[in-house]
């Protein structure tokens, strides 16, 4: 199965 | 106070009709560097990330850093009404709660000013880190625009493999199948024609292609596009603003659990 992945899953909030 | 003239003012409605379908609304930061945006769509999947540098500006003041939140759709609105040739001046005031956009004809014959109301947006600023990128591809923008508009006609998420053979855009649908693949062609007549993919390591992602398409708005921007994969990073879609920066979109990838 594939997912949609978040930006949040990769880039940090500031 | 804040005064940014920009001569070519078409790249502030290119830029608009880059974006306005993508993000509702925005802050747009002014500093010292330039005039900056970042903003996600409304799913968190997407982001963009726009610069254009004080410098490419004929006059920039901006005596301290000042955050404007803009309705992108009303300022593109407002926007429309510039002519392509005209010079577009950005004006605030410290705490206004209105923008002004004024509009020059090239031969100072006609000049308009619009005020925009402002609003307070509570945006989430991400932090992104420099990365190595696994494969760079640069390519004809209006290339990549058609592979994705095609390949959307066909299927909903596009795989995107660098090899050593190439880039490949490849989907699937329930009419069929389609695969472009398109090789290192450096030997054209204009630079900006070129389609030069550097990898270090081969890699292979996948992503939704209506957000892909959403970033080929901003083909009119630029000749050349830069796409950067990594396997455990969002896609960059840079397009160059000549003199003055850039717009890049980044999109998260579909992953396997």
């Amino acid at each position: 199965q594939i997912f949609q992945s978040l930006l949040v899953d990769f880039f940090n909030n500031k | 106070m804040l005064e940014l003239r920009l001569v070519q003012g078409s790249l502030l409605k290119k830029v608009l009709e880059a974006t306005k379908d993508l993000v509702t609304d925005a802050n747009f930061d002014c500093s010292a560097t330039g005039f900056s945006l970042q903003a996600m769509d409304s799913s968190h999947v997407a982001l963009v990330a726009l610069l254009l540098r004080s410098e490419g500006f004929e006059h920039y003041r901006c005596d301290r850093n000042i955050s404007m939140g803009m309705n992108l759709n009303n300022m593109s609105k407002m926007l429309k009404c510039a002519g392509n040739d005209d010079i577009i001046t950005i004006k605030g005031d410290d705490g206004s709660d209105t923008v002004t956009f004024m509009f020059e004809s090239p031969n100072q014959d006609k000049i308009s000013d619009f005020e925009m109301k402002l609003m307070d947006i509570d945006s989430e600023h991400l932090g992104i880190p420099e990365a190595e990128y696994h494969a760079i591809v640069k390519m004809p923008s209006s290339e990549f625009q058609r592979i994705c508009k095609d390949l959307s006609s066909i299927g909903d998420t596009v795989v995107i493999s660098v090899t050593k053979e190439g880039v490949k855009f490849s989907t699937r649908g329930d009419i069929g199948t389609a695969n472009i693949v398109c090789r290192q062609n450096k030997t054209v007549d204009k630079p900006e024609e070129a389609t030069i993919i550097e990898m270090n390591e081969p890699v292979s992602l996948t992503f939704a292609l209506r957000y892909l398409n959403s970033f080929t708005k901003a083909t009119p921007l630029s000749e050349s596009v830069t796409v950067s994969l990594s396997s455990e990073l969002p896609v960059v879609v840079e397009y160059k603003i000549a003199d003055m920066g850039y717009i890049r979109f980044y999109l998260a990838p579909k992953i396997e659990d």
